[in-house]
């Protein structure tokens, strides 16, 4: 089973929106995927919540909601809470419920981390091998990628043969802007074979989707970015990463 | 002196921006203004890092960096470290830098939250009487919203006189987008006078501009997002509150 966390301190670079479209698309290319919500937030639970199919579930499979053929969520511990400061997070219990998913034929497990490395963050590090970290090209997210990434090397040496990058996705590309492309090749130029190939254009066929509670691969296939949501999945499977 | 907190555990709705261009645009129209930035990621700590100006500071002002006339700004308690887990956030000390801010005729205190009610979003909220909370027009957003709105009857219960709802505003408003009017006329009918007259338009010299370092004031004075943070400053100094 590979385990990949979608991980970035900074808010609103597509975490939650790369989590929910590799996650269905790697089920769409036949993939057995778990999808964790460790966002108190619950956007991933939102973003999935007109998609239901019904699929016999036992087992740990019987913990989670089947979303669609060969998908199923852990909604969010926190979607219905709205202060998630007191709520505890049981990572033995979690650790605990990964391996049984690998026991039921899981290949797939992709957790969507909340903007903080406070204990949910932390815990999506640990329970994964892989981080994929998603960056807007803009210039905030230049700053706070070096920090990103100088978590991750805290995260390897406190948790072995945890947190190794998978990569570093730009997302939210909106070619009309001029800053942008310079963002890219600063990226390309600075972190090489870390970068991965793929881009994901801005799309608003993906904001309209999410406010369906669908993906944009039920809600609009042929969209621009069904697209790169594709190429990432083909990416990601065979290969091309930074391992 | 009136204290605001910009809040929303939502991740990249322009909080940030907000806090910098509504600061800056107070110390313009000659206010004293006071910026704390008590996110550990430090993005208004890099946002203004290339305007710098002269300023003779005594007493508590010593304790901030002076950016441009009227304007100061405590940096970032975590712009250095890369992992805020460990660090604690001391609100005794913060409050008692809030009074002496006050005492040295500082008009203004404006707080920028990160995305998340941790300890350090629990601070901006227990050192403000009043939170602006900015939304962008999108799915997720509303969401979060009720969520956070729900976080900030908490806060006013546990800190009397404090967490007071300024308002919402609405930012990043791309009005290519179809979604955006029909949230915005959601969030008008559902929110009422919550919600602040001024809009901020979606405007890519805002990005240009942090990149610089600098304001869009200084950056761009014309642009569309001069225009509407402008506008801003306009309604939260002559009322149009929602208090
Ligand atoms: N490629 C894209 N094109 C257009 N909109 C996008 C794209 N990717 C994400 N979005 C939108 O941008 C917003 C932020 O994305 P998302 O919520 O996935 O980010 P996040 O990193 O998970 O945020 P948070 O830090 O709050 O967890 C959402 O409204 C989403 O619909
Ligand atoms: N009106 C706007 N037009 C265009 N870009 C904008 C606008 N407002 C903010 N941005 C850009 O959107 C990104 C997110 O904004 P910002 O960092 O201010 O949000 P935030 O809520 O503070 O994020 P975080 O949750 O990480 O603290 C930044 O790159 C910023 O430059
Ligand atoms: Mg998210
Ligand atoms: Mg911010």
């Amino acid at each position: 089973m590979r385990s990949v966390a979608l991980a970035n301190q900074k808010g609103g670079v597509g975490k939650t929106t790369t989590a929910v479209h590799l996650a269905h698309g790697l089920a769409i290319a036949g993939r057995r995927v778990a999808l964790l919500d460790l966002d108190p937030q619950g956007n991933a639970t939102v973003a999935l919540q007109e998609m239901a199919v019904d699929l016999e579930s036992d087992g740990a499979l019987a913990l989670l909601r089947p979303v669609t053929d060969n998908l199923w969520l852990l909604p969010s511990p926190g979607a219905e809470r709205a202060v998630d400061r007191f709520a505890g997070v049981d990572v033995t219990k979690l650790l605990q419920l990964a391996r049984s998913l690998e026991e039921q034929g899981i290949d797939w497990l992709l957790v969507d981390c909340p903007p903080r490395m406070d204990q949910w963050g932390w815990a999506g590090l640990q329970l994964c091998g892989e981080v994929l970290v998603p960056v807007q090209p803009e210039f905030f997210a230049m700053h706070g990628l070096s920090q990103m990434l100088g978590t991750l090397e805290t995260a390897q040496a406190q948790f072995p043969g945890k947190g190794l990058l998978l990569g570093v996705l730009v997302t939210l590309w909106d070619q009309r802007e001029p800053v942008a492309k310079d963002v890219v090749a600063d990226l390309r130029r600075n972190l090489g074979p870390k970068m991965l190939e793929t881009v994901i254009l801005r799309d608003s066929a993906l904001v309209e989707a999410a406010s369906y509670g669908k993906t944009v691969f039920e809600y609009r296939p042929y969209s621009k970015a069904a697209l790169c949501y594709g190429e990432l999945v083909r990416e990601v499977v065979h290969g091309g990463s930074s391992l």
